[in-house]
């Protein structure tokens, strides 16, 4: 389940289209200071559900659209898309792929996790289907395509998307979706500028947290 | 049976202080544990405890972690990131600018423990450190040829600069 | 009579923000400022007033400070550290690696900004980042021969190794 | 009045007796990570007075003093010395220097420092004398010698010293002397190691506090 590119329009100083393929063990990227390189961080952070302005380094969600420079007029809306590789296992059963699962024993089933829905919204606004964990065992995320698309897009005037697969979604169904695969905004996955020393210098209950993450 | 919290602490313990552990790998000995700590009623929780980190560098006795040097906590929270890896890997790691307090030999060392978790998983890393950029197996920048605005470039090592400009690089 | 406060501040914010101040020297343009927020009483008061900073590198527009890279504010606060110093000069400056988070373009224009300083105090810099140590005018070695137990030597600069090791210098 | 040197003995990792010069406009301090570089950071701001083990990196004012490693036993006690260069002006009055005097104006007087007493105190605790800082008027520092020596002493066993030109005082005494200097521990002209960003990321009050620090 690899994250294979990331796509950034109109968000933060990303003005333009850009993608970034991740399609390599070790990927870098550089460039000098106030460029944009946090920036593709913070756009990570953004379509697995940050809700906090201020942990994306804003005030208001606002502040993630393109605000404009000295030759370009602000942007009506950010969009970000993540597309992961989510292929269909040999062994057939995901939970197998599961790094607690002893060899040749078969996970007991209170360690699975809770079964989650995922509901896409229609056009109207209404409920229009239903994925269960359980009805895709044999791949990583419950969604049955060889690689899955997850979008966030926020317009100027406050309206906000969430997309799986270009069907819309709500938040809770992404957070849904990344259930116990270890991503997520508060993940032990992401460390951010100037956070290095943040898990040491963290309180003892904040450091469970972290290890609860990856349980 | 044993909660899930319990096997990732177990197992983090010993990918993280055990004798072929993450923070003896990357720092060539001394040694290092993670354990509960007991709740107000003076017991050990599995549901409750928080949980304290001891680290000591080889040849140095901290009393508490805090006393570590800027260097010396960077790596030392990547050999615990890297043992939480090993023990549940999540499909992809963000490192921005880990490497910032860290002298070219801990650089060397930090590089060197990239490679150890490929097979698992694969990382985007930040930085401004030549010795990092080279440990890529492929980099791209980001330049601002327009003010305010970002771009992407693909680079080869060659292409970025002594003075860290990027050179010439293929626009995306 | 002005207070020593309004003096002061009056001082820092023409010296951070001016024409020709720290600020548009480190970033070669752009503008920056210090100013006085409102009290609840939202009346701007001399004796109680906080102050905010505005900073905006060439051809940004970022709303707030927070915007700004882990780069941008080393060098901010650079500037305003220097525009500090130039309204009211303190016998020492003790700098402990504020250059980590710089690309090379902006280590080299921090170099320079410590030169226009040496008239007035004198400055003690922590670093790993090659071109500052070129930049200082005598360096000290703190290393550990003996685990545990730190020795200083004296170096010249060649004498510290590319890979950031001391080689042989001379024991204090 | 620049600061010329630091003697560090039994400090954190400075087991053994070391000297620092300061007798360029900018010196170096380099070495691999771990190696005492902060610990000289930490000494200085010790001898200005720092009250919190937790600023200087520690649970216990203690944990100053030279813990032992591998191969040593540790210290009995720790002592740092600062030495200021104290030179009679040429013009006199030391309020001349002050960049707050319009040339040719004598600075008004009530913008000068109130009157500054430093107490020495001899070896059965009682006090032997006053300085006051009027009675120096041509020297930065209101100590009549070329340079002055600051010093502080602690011992395993929690007494602790301080000492001007080799003669006792209390920290109060420490703390007037630096009096209107611009040198403080909570002074604009220490950056510690990870800290440099800290002035922009405090509240408005606490910018304000060091900007009052200057005036
Ligand atoms: N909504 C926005 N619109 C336009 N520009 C923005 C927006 N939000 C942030 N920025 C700009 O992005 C820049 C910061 O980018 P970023 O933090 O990614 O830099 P960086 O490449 O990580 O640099 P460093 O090497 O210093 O860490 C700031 O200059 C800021 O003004
Ligand atoms: N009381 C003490 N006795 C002995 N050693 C101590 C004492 N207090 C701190 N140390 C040791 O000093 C070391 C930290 O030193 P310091 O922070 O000065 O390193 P540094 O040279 O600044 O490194 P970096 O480049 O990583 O910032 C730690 O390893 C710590 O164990
Ligand atoms: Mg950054
Ligand atoms: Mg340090």
């Amino acid at each position: 389940m690899r994250l294979s590119k990331v796509t950034l329009s109109g968000f933060k100083s990303f003005a333009d289209h850009t993608e970034f393929h991740f399609d390599e063990g070790i990927i870098g990227i550089v460039g000098p200071n106030g460029c944009g390189k946090s920036n593709v961080v913070d756009a990570i952070k953004w379509v697995l559900g940050e809700r906090s302005a201020k942990s994306l380094r804003g005030t208001a969600m606002a502040d993630v659209i393109f605000a404009g420079s000295a030759v370009r007029k602000p942007a009506g809306s950010a969009a970000v898309t993540l597309c992961f590789d989510n292929p269909r296992l040999a062994s057939g059963d995901a939970r197998m792929h599961d790094p607690f699962a002893t060899p040749g024993e078969t996970r007991p089933a209170e360690l699975d996790s809770p079964e989650i829905e995922i509901e896409w919204i229609d056009e109207a606004g209404a409920e229009s289907g239903v994925v269960r964990r359980g009805a895709v065992r044999d791949r990583l995320l419950p969604v049955d395509t060889d690689s899955v698309d997850v979008t966030r897009r926020l317009w100027a005037d406050g309206r906000s998307e969430y997309l799986i697969n270009n069907r819309k979604v709500r938040l809770r169904d992404i957070k849904d979706l990344f259930f116990d695969t270890g991503i997520g905004t508060d993940g032990y996955g992401i460390i951010e500028q100037g956070k290095v020393a943040a898990l040491l210098e963290a309180n003892p209950a904040e450091r469970r947290a972290v290890l609860e993450e990856a349980a | 049976c044993r909660t899930r919290f319990e096997m990732v602490f177990q197992a983090v313990r010993e990918h993280f202080g055990g004798t072929d552990g993450m923070f003896r790998r990357l720092f060539g000995g001394g040694s290092a544990d993670i354990y509960l700590l007991p709740t107000e009623s003076g017991e050990i929780d599995w549901l409750e405890s928080g949980i304290e980190i001891r680290a000591k560098p080889p040849g140095k006795e901290p009393r508490v972690i805090n006393q570590l040097s800027g260097g010396e906590k960077s790596m030392t929270t990547v050999a615990l990131l890297m043992a939480i890896f090993r023990s549940r890997p999540a499909p992809f790691c963000i490192l921005d600018e880990v490497d910032a307090a860290l002298d070219e030999a801990n650089v060397e060392r930090f590089c060197g423990s990239l490679s150890w978790f490929l097979d698992r998983s694969h990382f985007i890393v930040i930085t401004h450190h030549k010795r990092t950029m080279q440990a890529c197996h492929k980099l791209y920048g980001v330049t601002m040829p327009q003010r305010g605005v970002s771009r992407r470039v693909s680079v080869r090592f060659d292409q970025v600069g002594r003075d860290g400009k990027i050179q010439a690089g293929v626009e995306a």
